[in-house]
């Protein structure tokens, strides 16, 4: 089989400031997981380290560089599936953690759940030795930006997005 | 949102999918993105798929498994993807983007916001865009 690989950004409004930056965070992720892919890695592994590049990437709405939540604070979700098994794994509502993506894929390999929450899936990070960071760290001043403009009397967040992701 | 999709040379799929979700959301809203056949799906009878968008739309009509539904009736993933966001825009007025590896390694990725950015290889050609 010729490996292949395809990685996307997020769909939704790329502001024009915006899109080298995009453009050139998913085309290094894409070539991040095919090297793993010619290597003879596995495609789990390939989507996972892509990912990964995109979520330490502050130009996406993952990891570092999230939207904030009402409270201005990082939320994440994240899920990975296997094709060979059907085994996948996924946490939500995670704060403090880097890579969102790998403790999802921990969630899948060990342990018999599909998706951990919140503060379970903070507490299966420690047990699982996963270094928590401070959330600040996870924060950028675009999304502060946003995050207080979202608040202004006449902003309606939820429209504004209705077709964001 | 981020994410991807993958065979590899053993011809097992993989998807993965990552978010910081909604800008100012309710603390504890969690969208499709952790929810298996929402924000993404792989099989390696039919593919892999990863969706991103207004995360209640992309829930309420199971986006990443509906996309492989239509391939599993002998769409391409082009086309697939497409039927999977056009009724999703039509039931349920949300926009998104998905993209899709087929168990034969044909790929695709479509969507109907203005933008998302996007990148594949296959057979060590490098496409990517934005439009």
């Amino acid at each position: 089989m010729k490996p292949v690989i395809v990685v996307h950004g997020g769909a939704g409004r790329i502001f024009k400031e915006r899109e080298d930056g995009s453009r050139s965070g998913v085309t290094r992720a894409a070539l991040k997981g095919y090297g793993i892919l010619k290597q003879g890695g596995s495609a789990l592994d390939a989507v996972e380290e892509a990912v990964v590049l995109m979520e330490d990437d502050p130009h996406f709405n993952a990891g570092c560089g999230s939207v904030l939540n009402e409270k201005g604070e990082v939320e994440m979700d994240a899920i990975i599936m296997d094709g060979k098994n059907l085994s996948s794994g996924a946490v939500s509502a995670v704060k403090c953690i880097a890579n969102p993506i790998k403790l999802a894929r921990l969630v899948m390999e060990k342990t018999d759940h599909m998706l951990l929450t919140d503060q379970g899936a903070l507490a299966f990070a420690r047990a699982m030795g996963v270094p928590e960071v401070p959330g600040e760290k996870l924060i950028t001043e675009r999304s502060l930006e946003r995050w207080k403009k979202n608040l202004e009397a006449d902003s309606n967040p939820q429209e504004f997005q209705k077709d964001l992701g | 949102t981020v994410g991807a999709v993958a065979i590899d040379s053993a011809g097992n799929v993989a998807c993965a999918t990552s978010t910081g979700g909604l800008s100012n959301k309710r603390v504890g809203r969690v969208g499709d993105t952790a929810c298996i056949g929402s924000g993404g799906y792989a099989d390696n009878a039919i593919g892999a798929t990863s969706t991103t968008g207004h995360g209640e739309s992309i829930m309420k009509v199971v986006l990443a498994r509906l996309t492989l539904y239509h391939m599993e009736q002998g769409k391409s993933p082009e086309e697939a993807a497409t039927e999977a966001l056009n009724s999703m825009e039509t039931r349920v007025g949300g926009l998104g983007g998905v993209i899709v590896v087929s168990r034969s390694g044909d790929w695709a990725a479509t969507f109907s916001t203005k933008q998302m950015p996007w990148a594949a290889v296959k057979d060590g050609q490098l496409q990517s865009g934005i439009h």
